[in-house]
């Protein structure tokens, strides 16, 4: 039914800053990336989820090596915003699946969060596009994630 | 610096769920997207946040044509899970930028959301890849967001 996935991709090293409590209404995000932007941060992904109470979560990945210097950067963003708490993880890796039709299809989905949970693996984040499924887990767990999905997809795995 | 938006991509006809108070524990993502690939529900795009209590939000988009039979599917699903709220919206529409190094940089976010915050476009949610920045915005607001960001990244209106 075309469904393909072409192949993994570990990035490893990453880091991830949840802001929660920041108020929903326009132009809230785009005073939050500016912050980063203007001091320089380097982002990997964005995710934002709403629970429909005026309030969204915004969370994104950034390499470790941006994390030294965010914490005053954050502070500052939220004391000019008027509210809102920031939480700093270290330690993820990202694992992408990457193929064309991967993600509309709830089943790739399901098939590669399955060969996580039997490898015992947690899924930390979850973001997607048409052409990539990318889930955020323990950097330990890494290279075990990596062959976990290998193996539910019948890829070969190249070192 | 390497910063480029090739162009620009409107979806229209969403609906999205949010899945509040999800367990955070292996083996959850796959039983929600198992069960929506076997009641046939095609997904957009996933989203996964986590606040760090034990629990995770996840978040999809389907077309509107998905969603008239997704309720019991939904409710089937938190059952078998043992907890959790689903909320059902619908009218939205997706807008896209794609290119190269987009979503490397958080001014190239910033720009975006800046272009939306301008034109009165609230964003509701928001997912990325390394060359793509989704918006999921109401469906109302396409045509306004649309010109706004194109506007933004000095792109022709191709109609
Ligand atoms: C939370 C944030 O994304 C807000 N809704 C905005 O449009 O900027
Ligand atoms: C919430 C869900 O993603 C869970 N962490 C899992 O690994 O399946």
């Amino acid at each position: 039914e075309g469904i393909a996935v072409a192949g993994l991709a570990l990035k490893t090293k990453l880091g991830r800053v949840t802001l929660t409590k920041i108020p929903d209404a326009p132009g809230v995000a785009a005073r939050i990336f500016a912050g980063l932007a203007e001091a320089g941060v380097v982002v990997d992904d964005i995710i934002q989820t709403v629970v429909g109470d005026g309030v969204a979560t915004v969370a994104f990945t950034v390499e470790h090596s941006d994390l030294a210097a965010i914490k005053p950067v954050l502070e500052a963003i939220l004391h000019n915003l008027g509210g809102g708490h920031a939480t700093i993880d270290v330690g993820f890796s990202k694992v992408s699946a990457v193929g064309v039709g991967v993600r509309s299809h709830a089943g790739v989905a399901a098939a590669m969060f399955k060969a996580l949970a039997e490898a015992g693996v947690n899924i930390a984040n979850i973001t997607t596009s048409e052409i990539k499924i990318g889930v955020l887990i323990d950097q330990a767990d890494g290279e075990k994630a990596m062959q976990a999905v290998h193996r539910a997809f019948g890829l070969d795995r190249a070192v």
